[in-house]
């Protein structure tokens, strides 16, 4: 994870997820 | 008696519309004179804002977002150029010989080959006259860019119950789609997905090119795009 730094920034950053 | 509920599986087609990311222009630096450099810094950084956007567009996909962490970053890390190159596919369908990188960056066979991408724009145009053969429509083409997205194929990933439970919800929310829609054709959301092999093998193509463009240091990139190529590779 710490390889993909904006990755996983961008992921943690939450916009209303949906869920099933 | 109350009309028949609507099946959840329809609301996920009509969800992944809705999630559908605005569209972004390449805007090529003025400055700057034509040359092959220009043209692949102008693709790159129009590949990382994008990348952004699609980062965002996965977590409006239902059920993503309940992934773990680690799974939505293995995902994209495995799909995110097929993603892009669905979309440049779908953006080209209107156009003849022509790949529709933005609306403002349209590139054709000569200007391909100018910038050392005539491989990918031949690989890309076979995509582009499967899916223009088949019509296809903005519902399928949202649809096929989550399964992409679910059936990446990624060998990290952690939880694969839910990734299949995943993948099974879109392929399903597709069969439904085809099945109200496309009556007259009961094999079309088969033709669809058999449209996947050679997405994945252009966009492993366009990969391997762009990280040997990295390796040679010409070309300027962008951390989100350097990153995702070192996670491909």
């Amino acid at each position: 994870k710490e390889k993909h730094k904006i990755l996983h920034r961008l992921l943690q950053n939450s916009s209303s997820p949906v869920d099933l | 008696l109350p009309p028949p509920a609507k099946k959840p599986l329809t609301k996920i087609v009509s969800h992944l519309l809705v999630a559908e990311p605005e569209k972004i222009y390449a805007m090529p630096d003025p400055s700057m004179p034509e040359s092959d450099i220009k043209a692949l810094t102008t693709l790159c950084d129009l590949a990382d804002r994008e990348l952004v956007v699609i980062i965002g567009w996965a977590k409006h996909i239902p059920g993503f977002s309940s992934l773990s962490l680690g799974d939505q970053m293995s995902l994209l890390q495995s799909a995110w150029m097929e993603i892009l190159i669905l979309s440049i596919v779908f953006r080209s369908l209107p156009y003849e010989d022509e790949l529709v990188y933005a609306e403002d960056y349209v590139m054709d066979e000569e200007h391909s080959r100018l910038t050392g991408l005539l491989d990918l724009y031949v690989s890309i145009l076979q995509l582009v006259r499967k899916y223009k053969k088949l019509k296809v429509e903005k519902e399928e083409f949202v649809t096929l860019k989550a399964i992409a997205l679910a059936n990446s194929d990624s060998m990290h990933i952690e939880d694969v119950e839910s990734v299949q439970k995943l993948q099974d919800a879109l392929h399903e929310a597709l069969q439904d789609y085809e099945s109200c829609q496309h009556t007259e054709d009961p094999r079309r959301a088969g033709k669809l997905l058999m449209t996947l092999p050679l997405l994945r093998q252009t966009a492993t193509k366009a990969i391997q090119h762009f990280y040997s463009i990295k390796m040679q240091g010409k070309v300027p990139m962008h951390k989100l795009f350097l990153e995702m190529l070192e996670a491909k590779v």
